[in-house]
C-alpha cells in the first residue's frame, strides 16, 4: 500500500474527493494552509494499492488546476518586503503538490 | 520508531487520546473530514517504538466503535444520485482506519 | 526526498514558516492539538532534499522555544484526577517534536 499526500487548492477539493470516490478510492481531507501565502488549502490523505497509484495521480492532475494569486508585498516573508514594492506581487500556485510514502501496514479496526 | 496514522470518529477521539496517554503514548490530533460522507472525523498521529505498536492498536480497537450513518442520497458522489433514491442511504463507518509508516528519525528539539 | 513532520507551539508557527520560506523551503501547516494538554498546536509538513534536512532542523531548533504550561489537574487524563490535586500542575512542553519519513516520489501536478 502507498500513502498519497496531496496539497491542493480549496476550490478543487470537493470535486477531487468526488472524482476519487467515484473510482473507489478512500480519502481523508485535512484543513491546511500554505507556509508562504498563508492562505487556506486542503491536504488529502489517500491510502491505495500500489497498482492504483498511477490512476489516482491522473485523477488529481485532471481535477486540480494551477492558479495565479495576487498578494500584497508586505505579506511576503523575507527579502520581498525589503524592496518596498508598491504593486501587488503575482505568485503562481500549482495544481497539486504530491508526496508518496510507503505504508507498512493498513488496517480497518 | 513507527508512525501510526488513525482516522477515527469525532465521538471516540477524546476517550482515545486519554486511553493512549494513560499508557504513556504521545499523540497529536488533526481535524479532518471523510472524503465520502464529507462529515468531520479525527486523524491521530502517534509516534511509538516498534515493540509498542501492538499495544497501541489494541487500545484503538477497544476504544473506537463502528457506527451506521444515514445520509441523504443526493449528498453521495457519483452514481448514487442518478438512481434518484428518495430514501436516505445507510452507510457503515468502521471504528478506525489505520496506516503504519516507518519513521527514520524521531527528535525532540 | 524526506518528509519532516514537526509539531510546534502555535506561538512559534508564523515565525517558523517565514524562517523556512526565506531559506527556500516549501511548507504546509495543519491545525492540530496535543493529545495530553488538549490545547492547540501546529503540525508542519516540510518536503525537502535529503541534503537540506540538517539545515531545516537547525532552523526549527533556533525558532521553536520550550514553554511551561499550567493546567488544572482535573483536565489531565488518567491517574492525575484521582489524587484530587487542588493546585494547578506544571507541564513542560518542548520546542518541537519532529518525525522524519522517507518520500518515495515528489510531484508537482
Ligand atoms: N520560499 C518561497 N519562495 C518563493 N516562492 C514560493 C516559496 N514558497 C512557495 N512559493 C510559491 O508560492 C506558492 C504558494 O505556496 P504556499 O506555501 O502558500 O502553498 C504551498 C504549500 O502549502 C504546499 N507545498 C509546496 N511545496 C511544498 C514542500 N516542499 N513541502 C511542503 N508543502 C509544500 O503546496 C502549496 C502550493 O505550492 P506551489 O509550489 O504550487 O506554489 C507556491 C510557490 O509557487
Ligand atoms: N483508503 C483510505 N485512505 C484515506 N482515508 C481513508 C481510507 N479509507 C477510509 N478512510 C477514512 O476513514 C473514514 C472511515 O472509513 P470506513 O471505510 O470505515 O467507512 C467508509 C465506507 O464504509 C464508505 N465509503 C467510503 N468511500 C466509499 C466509496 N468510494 N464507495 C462506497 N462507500 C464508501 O463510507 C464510509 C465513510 O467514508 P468517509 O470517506 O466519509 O470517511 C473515511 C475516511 O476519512
Ligand atoms: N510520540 C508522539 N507522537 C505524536 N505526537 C507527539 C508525540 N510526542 C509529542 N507529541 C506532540 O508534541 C506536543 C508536545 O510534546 P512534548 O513532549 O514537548 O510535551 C508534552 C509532555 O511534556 C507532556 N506529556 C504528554 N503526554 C504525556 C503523558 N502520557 N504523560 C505525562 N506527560 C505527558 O505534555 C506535553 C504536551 O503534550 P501534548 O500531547 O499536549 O502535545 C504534544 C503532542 O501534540
Amino acid at each position: 500500500m502507498k500513502l498519497i499526500i496531496a496539497v491542493v487548492s480549496d476550490e478543487d477539493s470537493n470535486l477531487l474527493a468526488d472524482n476519487l470516490n467515484r473510482e473507489g478510492f478512500g480519502t481523508t481531507k485535512l484543513c491546511s494552509s500554505g507556509g508562504f501565502l498563508k492562505s487556506g488549502n486542503t491536504t488529502f490523505l489517500i491510502a491505495t494499492e500500489e497498482d492504483k497509484v498511477e490512476q489516482a495521480l491522473s485523477i488529481i492532475k485532471d481535477t486540480c488546476k494551477g492558479r495565479r494569486r495576487m498578494i500584497a508585498p508586505e505579506k511576503l516573508p523575507g527579502s520581498f518586503g525589503a524592496f518596498n514594492l508598491a504593486m501587488p506581487v503575482e505568485v503562481n500556485v500549482g495544481g497539486a503538490t504530491v508526496f508518496i510514502l510507503n505504508i507498512e501496514q493498513f488496517l480497518k479496526l
